[in-house]
């Protein structure tokens, strides 16, 4: 288990005088097989380790600290670090309506992300517009409909006869002529190596100009976080990411992947399947479900 | 460049990456290493045969749980009989879809085939499936009441699947995660259900895993296993980057025969699961 394989790493601090290059490669060692059995991706991995490290010798002997604890407490704060310190809300752009775009692999959580989103705007006193432009899965218009209808906020389509982007444009519109003050787009799950997904991905937030592009991820997801987000990033340009399915036990590495490759701060985590389980995301508790 | 030279560390090293990057994990990924190892410490292993010895070792693995059962590698309904396969896994993995793909080849097959909406919580589930079942023209059995009993839509079902002699029920489960006890035990009350009302039946519990999923995957057969009795697993999202090697801890810890492979969201994006194809596939 994950706090096992960090108190081993650390065992091979106690007694120790300080941290040095002699044992901090042994505990180090650990650490990095603690991050890939929570998913970390690897090149994340290893430039983590490769700044614990730099940290760890360069760090001044504490009185009364002993090295394993000091250690310890420097991974953990280095991954909060990582993982961008304070919380960051959602975009609120000058001039209403603030545009939300939503993206991400099949799976991810992003129709129930946008109603969850819908749900936590209203209850700020906000007025959201969903808009419904996955034309490709079967009953996917249905489906944030009904969302929509169960937290009595308001879903807009065209239909999945519509191409996404003229959906999403005209969504855009009507939030502006109804004086919505947010319009969330949700859109059809793709891959990042879909090039016509990911150029059409391109034309909708041309369409829109959204102040927000959040990255859906499922926190189950594995190594695949990292090419995942620069994908999405490069071709895109994300803002901010939603990570789901928190509820599980999965520990969750795909955060500082996430965070490490696009910069890009979590702004939310899915805690369950029902409208309301939507949470800010905090760094410190992620750092500590990733160390375990 | 692997394979060009004799087994070093270095190619060792460059081994290793490959197996984590797609998602083998940290202990099987030793333990493949560790074998390695040891013939390169005994002798000179030449690039090509280092190869070998690392398919070889994979496609094991993957074999085992079928070598194991003394079990048909290809899995098909048993002809003439009722036959009911139910789709569990948590949330998102594909579990609609891949039902909707097996409708389509029990159809192309020959096959009467029946399809019960067990979904009955999450929005619209009900509606994905009947376009799915549509799509093969194959009956959809579903209660329309909000929040319906799983069980009793499993009940409604196996009735239809007797009376009309049909070959092939294919159940729709909601998606759980399997740190809720409560799920699980609908779960496993739907399974007791199937044994209960049709134990002449060939029942196969496929666990559907997301192959860009990481080391969840491994506590997620454990737990469904407990619930629902599984007989094999199906690995969706192929056609994207992830390699699934989650495959391989769940092979050897869970003894479990990985059946079907979902390689795109199209309605023949469905195969029987090649242990020698998923093995270069991982290592291209
Ligand atoms: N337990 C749990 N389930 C979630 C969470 N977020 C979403 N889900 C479930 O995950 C599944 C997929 O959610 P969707 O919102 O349909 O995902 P999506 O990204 O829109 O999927 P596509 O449109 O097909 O790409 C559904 O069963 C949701 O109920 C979460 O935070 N916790
Ligand atoms: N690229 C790709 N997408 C897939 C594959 N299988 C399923 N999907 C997509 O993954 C998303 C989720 O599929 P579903 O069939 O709704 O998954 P599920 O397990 O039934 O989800 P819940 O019922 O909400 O738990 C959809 O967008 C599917 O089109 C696959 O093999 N490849
Ligand atoms: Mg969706
Ligand atoms: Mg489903």
């Amino acid at each position: 288990e994950l706090s096992q394989r960090f108190e081993d790493a650390v065992r091979g601090l106690k007694g120790e005088a300080s941290i040095s290059e002699g044992n901090v490669d042994s505990a180090l060692k650990d650490v990095r097989r603690a991050l890939l059995d929570a998913d970390v991706s690897l090149p994340v991995v290893k430039s983590f380790i490769a700044e614990v490290r730099e940290k760890a010798l360069g760090a001044d002997v504490v009185r009364g600290v002993s090295p394993d604890q000091q250690f310890i407490k420097l991974v953990h704060e280095e991954l909060v670090e990582v993982m961008g310190g304070a919380n960051a809300p959602l975009a609120k752009a000058e001039q209403s309506p603030t545009v939300v775009l939503m993206a991400g692999l099949q799976g991810a959580g992003k129709t129930t992300a946008t109603a969850k989103l819908g749900l936590h705007l209203k209850e700020q006193g906000r007025r959201a517009l969903l808009v419904a432009a996955d034309t490709y899965r079967p009953a996917a218009i249905d489906q944030l409909q009904t969302l929509g209808q169960q937290i009595d906020v308001e879903v807009f389509s065209l239909g999945a006869d519509a191409k996404p982007e003229a959906i999403a444009e005209a969504g855009l519109a009507k939030g502006r002529e109804e004086g919505f003050d947010t319009v969330i787009v949700d859109t059809a799950g793709r891959l990042q190596i879909d090039t016509s997904m990911m150029e059409e991905m391109v034309r909708i937030r041309s369409a829109v100009a959204p102040d927000e592009v959040l990255l859906v991820v499922d926190s189950m997801i594995g190594q695949e976080a990292a090419d995942l987000t620069r994908s999405f990033h490069e071709q895109v340009g994300i803002t901010g990411a939603v990570l789901t399915k928190m509820d599980g036990d999965s520990r969750g590495g795909a955060a500082l992947s996430i965070r490490k490759v696009s910069g890009a701060p979590i702004k939310f985590i899915g805690t369950g399947e029902k409208v309301e389980a939507l949470q800010p995301f905090h760094p410190e508790r992620m750092a500590s479900r990733i160390l375990g | 460049n692997l394979g060009d030279d004799p087994l070093s560390e270095a190619s060792l090293d460059d081994i290793e990456t490959l197996l984590l990057q797609a998602d083998v994990g940290v202990e099987a990924t030793d333990q493949v290493l560790d074998l390695l190892r040891r013939r390169m410490n005994e002798a000179v292993v030449d690039g090509s045969e280092a190869i070998n010895l690392l398919k070889d070792q994979l496609r094991n693995l993957l074999d085992a749980p079928i070598k194991s059962m003394g079990a048909n590698p290809l899995l098909a309904p048993q002809k003439g009989r009722l036959n009911i396969w139910l789709m569990v896994g948590v949330n998102g993995v594909g579990k609609t879809t891949t039902l909707g793909k097996l409708a389509n080849l029990a159809v192309r097959s020959g096959y009467s085939c029946l399809v019960a909406a067990g979904d009955t919580f999450r929005a619209a589930a009900v509606q994905q499936l009947q376009v799915w079942a549509d799509r093969s023209g194959v009956p959809l059995v579903a209660n329309p009441s909000a929040n319906a009993d799983p069980a009793a839509v499993v009940f409604d079902a196996i009735g239809a699947a007797q009376s009309k002699d049909i070959e092939l029920l294919l159940v729709d489960t909601a998606g759980r995660l399997q740190t809720k006890n409560n799920l699980m035990e609908e779960l496993a009350k739907v399974r007791r259900i199937v044994d209960r009302l049709a134990p002449d039946a060939a029942v196969e519990s496929l666990l559907v895993l997301d192959a860009s999923q990481g080391q969840n995957g491994l506590r997620q057969a454990m737990a469904f296993a407990k619930a629902a009795g599984l007989t094999g697993v199906v690995l969706t999202k192929l056609d994207g980057t992830a390699r699934g090697g989650v495959a391989f801890a769940v092979a050897s810890e869970s003894n479990l025969p990985i059946r079907f492979i979902g390689a795109g969201e199209g309605l023949r994006d469905l195969r029987p699961f090649n242990s020698f194809e998923f093995v270069e596939a991982l290592l291209a």
